[in-house]
């Protein structure tokens, strides 16, 4: 299927910093 | 051992891989001359670093844009993917540009990567957003003016997204007509 992301998941990472 | 879960070291890979263009009005220099590419991006972590890091629209100056395209597509009519295709334009008034624009670009590219159109999300070629003293724009771009369905979905879905009051429409231009108009309008193929 194809990989869809609603606004509010893709919001919580705008500040969550990647860890690698 | 600790054991560490996926979700907290392995990025989250969207649909499909993403370009950002930006275009400077210099008019020594030629329309390609002025486009540059500013970077790629396949990840949701990877889109946020890249957005967190550059101005706003409402910062750039007049004559500015941003195009966010998927990998391969050129932001221009000329592109093989675009070249039959169209935009759905939204047109901002002054006032929009300190209340909207940058809540109304980010919504923008949150439908793009997150590939809201659902099945007709194949269809959408990218986004521009242009900063102009006359009216700023937005739009999406699709691949087949044509095609009335996947059109209008995306339309729909689109202005609801962006919360536009159900009065306020915005309509769907062909590129070819963009191109060829004579006057300052294009005639809208559909209307949402």
């Amino acid at each position: 299927g194809k990989r869809q992301y609603n606004r509010d998941f893709l919001l919580c990472f705008q500040f969550k910093p990647a860890c690698i | 051992l600790e054991i560490v879960s996926p979700e907290a070291y392995i990025k989250h890979p969207l649909q499909n891989s993403w370009s950002l263009w930006f275009f400077k009005n210099d008019k020594s220099k030629t329309w390609q001359a002025n486009l540059r590419l500013i970077s790629k991006f396949d990840t949701v972590e990877d889109f946020w670093a890249l957005y967190n890091h550059i101005q706003v629209s409402s910062n750039l100056m007049s004559g500015c844009d941003y195009s966010l395209f998927k990998d391969g597509i050129e932001p221009m009519w000329e592109d093989e993917r675009n070249k039959r295709g169209g935009r759905w334009l939204m047109t901002l008034n002054k006032q929009m540009r300190r209340s909207d624009l940058d809540r109304f670009w980010l919504e923008t590219l949150l439908c793009l990567v997150g590939e809201a159109f659902d099945d007709y999300s194949d269809h959408v070629c990218g986004a521009v957003v242009n900063i102009r003293t006359k009216g700023d724009k937005i739009a999406v771009w699709t691949a087949d003016y044509d095609n009335r369905e996947a059109v209008t979905h995306i339309g729909r879905v689109y202005k609801e997204r962006l919360g536009l009051p159900t009065k306020m429409t915005i309509g769907y231009q062909s590129h070819a007509d963009t191109a060829t108009k004579s006057g300052s309008t294009t005639k809208n193929k559909f209307v949402v």
